[in-house]
């Protein structure tokens, strides 16, 4: 058995948890903060047989991949610039996956 | 060294870490959330010398195991039924447990 | 490639965090509780290469190690004793590090 640690953005978490429970993957999540930006993210424990470690690193892939999105960016309201609103793409997403050998699991 | 995750239903996190205390077992707790059942639980993080993961593996089975209780089922207040209150068997409790081997532990 | 996870006071956590990103050290932080005391604790989770366990193992020394502080202690305010306060030397900090193997790593 394995257990996977996966940290991933707060807005990608959602998605991944429903994905998890709709590939009937057992999971438990944390909340989490980020050592360098400080932010919110969220870590979940996921312990599963050896041999579906490649099928939930997938489904984190699919799910949480670094991605860009555009994002429209306004000039501030008293900003003497005709007003143009500017679209840019920022990246958002991405995971942190640690795989762990366990050495013996039970329920009681 | 072993350190051992310990995932529990809120209600017998409290049990379980008297229990620990009493049997000078030193531990960490997280409030974590289920995967499924989208709840609150509790993980402990419990580091033992190889030789008591089953001391702490029986402590946790008698404070947190599987069991029984009866709970009364109210008919809603409008029913035209008579007004019988039934005790139904419902399944609360239950632990997961992972081992995971520890390399090296200090305190500084 | 190694999981230390770090558990530290509350009041060493800022620190520890500063001290990681200063010498490029990622980590994601935990809100926990102590098992004995119920008081609030910080744990890190800080996967690195193995050969820079002693590097952050030393880090986390240089900013949470036990040591004693002093604490002016007040006689309480209707005390017959003439007012003195007390200086007296208590015991803060410290830190718990458990290094644990890491099978394999990836970002996506
Ligand atoms: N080896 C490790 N051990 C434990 N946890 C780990 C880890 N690597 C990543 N994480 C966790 O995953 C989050 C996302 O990391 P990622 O590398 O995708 O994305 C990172 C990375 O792109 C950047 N970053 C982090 N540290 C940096 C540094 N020293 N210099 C430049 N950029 C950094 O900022 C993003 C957010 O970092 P943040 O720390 O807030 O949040 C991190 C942290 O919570
Ligand atoms: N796909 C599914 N289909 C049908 N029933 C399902 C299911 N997933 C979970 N359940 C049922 O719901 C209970 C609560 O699951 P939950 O994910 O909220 O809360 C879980 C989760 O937080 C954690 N857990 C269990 N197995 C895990 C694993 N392999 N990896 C990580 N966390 C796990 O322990 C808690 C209790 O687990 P336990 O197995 O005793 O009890 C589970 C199980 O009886
Ligand atoms: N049964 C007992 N009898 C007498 N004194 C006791 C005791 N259990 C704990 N203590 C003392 O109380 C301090 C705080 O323990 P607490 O469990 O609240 O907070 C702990 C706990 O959250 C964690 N920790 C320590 N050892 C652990 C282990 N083996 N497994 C999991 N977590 C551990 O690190 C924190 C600091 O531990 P540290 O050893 O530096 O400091 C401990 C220790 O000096």
């Amino acid at each position: 058995m394995k257990l996977l640690l996966v940290i991933v953005q707060d807005a990608d978490a959602a998605r991944l948890q429903q994905a998890l429970v709709e590939s009937n993957f057992r999971a438990t999540k944390l909340a989490t903060t980020g050592g360098f930006l400080r932010e919110g993210n969220t870590t979940f424990l996921i312990g599963v047989n050896d041999k579906e470690v490649e099928t939930v690193t997938s489904i984190v892939r699919t799910t949480c991949h670094e991605r860009t999105q555009p994002q429209a960016i306004h000039p501030l309201a008293n900003s003497p610039e005709p007003y143009f609103s500017q679209v840019i793409d920022i990246s958002v997403g991405g995971a942190v996956i640690f795989v762990v050998n366990v050495e013996s699991f039970q329920r009681v």
